[in-house]
């Protein structure tokens, strides 16, 4: 099989950014993993994308799909949605 | 909804206009947050005066990136466009808004009236919806502005935390909130529960531990929201839950949670049909044996046969002399009774049968 086309590869790169720094800023994800060794198969960032999802009413899936990306774009409030 | 505790402890805030974006007229921005505030004043007894120089309750500014001390920051055009903090002294109440973005007067841009409304809400003590009809919502909904912006998800949270609009046409009177110490403080029922006590005032209740000094001030309903305000009387049973009563309802509370099937009526204790209302209870740990008083009569409830017991009613002057004719709240501390009436407190030795001491009824929250 063909290796992922670079600029797919970048665009995943930039999308897993875009949620870590979303799920951080509004799901403390940050502030939890610190406290937790996260582990390998990156569950607690799993955990966090489908603690989003349901919040926003989305499937909740747990991986990075278009609906949760989009969402994740949209202007919004810097208030974080959990742990206030 | 959900909400942050507490709320502000009182209906009158000010705010200030820190600076202006240059994106809209002053007038224009002016108008934004005025209105933006009357969205809330308008379901609360909330008032909000503007203040031009000193500390307001909310102090509003147009910001960029990292700013002051604001241990939050934004990120440039679009992402985040405002953010706001709980009420509170120092940054509480602060809001603050994005001017990387483009603010408008319609929707062209972002709507300032929109965007401040959703943020006051933050101010006032709300936190996020995940109703996507609510104005809390987190993301930026474009509305039509002559749409009202509050759902009624908006109304029930801004409501629990500050009631609604009082019937009287007076506004400012709005549902009152009661001071710990106010010396004609009276109170509607007072519990053990473990090792603390709660004492009940309208929608409040306050809190404190055995011999710890603090005393908590919470809303009922931050920890029932099943249960109404302005209850009658509660008491701890022995078997570690507590009853509260208003009407011919009460209520059962097991490891703070409101137990299913409740409520029920207060005649499946016992009492007679023409019981209409439980003024206080008090359940005495030693004997099992919980006392109610009802208007000038109290009746005794075996609490491990579940009966009344015989010879009852009998008259409060009779069997607690010296406390009065009627009991307001009861509960029992370190083998005392003590009986609340009006702004009177009775500390009572049940064995001898006498009042040990009579003091205001608030001294339990160091006034």
């Amino acid at each position: 099989s063909s290796a992922l086309p670079a600029d797919q590869k970048m665009e995943n790169e930039e999308n897993m950014q875009l949620a870590q720094a979303y799920l951080n800023q509004f799901y403390s994800l940050e502030i939890e993993g610190s406290h937790l060794v996260q582990s390998k198969n990156g569950s607690l960032l799993d955990g966090k994308i489908r603690e989003m999802q349901a919040f926003f009413g989305l499937t909740v899936t747990g991986t990075l799909d278009s609906n949760t990306l989009e969402i994740m774009k949209t202007p919004r409030c810097g208030v974080p949605d959990v742990g206030q | 909804y959900g909400y942050t505790l507490p709320g502000w402890r009182k209906y009158n805030l000010t705010y200030r206009i820190m600076n202006y974006t240059p994106d809209m007229a002053r007038a224009d921005v002016d108008e934004a947050i005025q209105k933006a505030l009357e969205v809330w004043s308008k379901v609360t007894p909330l008032t909000f005066t503007k203040i031009f120089k000193g500390i307001a309750d909310i102090m509003i500014a147009f910001r960029t990136r990292v700013h002051g001390r604001c241990p939050r920051y934004f990120d440039g055009p679009l992402g985040v466009l405002g953010h706001a903090f709980p009420p509170g002294l120092g940054l509480g109440g602060d809001t603050h808004f994005d001017e990387d973005e483009n603010w408008t007067k319609d929707t062209a841009g972002f709507s300032l009236f929109l965007v401040a409304a959703h943020e006051f809400g933050h101010a006032l003590g709300l936190s996020h919806s995940n109703d996507q009809t609510a104005l809390m919502f987190p993301n930026y909904v474009s509305l039509d502005p002559s749409k009202y912006p509050l759902s009624q998800d908006d109304i029930d949270g801004i409501q629990s935390i500050y009631g609604g609009l009082p019937t009287t046409p007076s506004k400012p009177k709005g549902p009152k909130i009661p001071h710990a110490c106010d010396p004609d403080l009276t109170f509607d029922a007072i519990t053990n529960i473990r090792r603390e006590v709660m004492f009940f005032k309208g929608r409040h209740l306050w809190r404190i531990y055995h011999d710890i000094t603090d005393v908590e001030f919470e809303l009922i309903a931050s920890f029932w929201p099943s249960l109404p305000a302005d209850l009658q009387a509660a008491y701890e049973n022995p078997r570690d839950k507590i009853l509260v009563f208003k009407d011919e309802n009460f209520w059962m509370i097991g490891a703070y949670n409101v137990l299913p099937r409740y409520p029920r009526s207060i005649h499946i204790l016992g009492f007679p049909r023409y019981v209409k209302k439980i003024d206080a209870a008090v359940c005495d740990q030693d004997t099992r044996k919980t006392y109610f008083f009802v208007g000038i009569w109290c009746w005794r409830y075996d609490e491990m046969t579940r009966t009344m017991d015989r010879g009852y009613p009998q008259r409060i002057v009779r069997h607690f002399p010296g406390i009065g004719l009627r009991v307001d709240a009861a509960f029992q501390h370190k083998g005392f009774f003590y009986f609340f009436r009006g702004s009177k407190q009775f500390e009572y030795d049940i064995k001898a049968k006498s009042i040990t001491r009579i003091m205001r009824t608030n001294t339990w929250f160091q006034c």
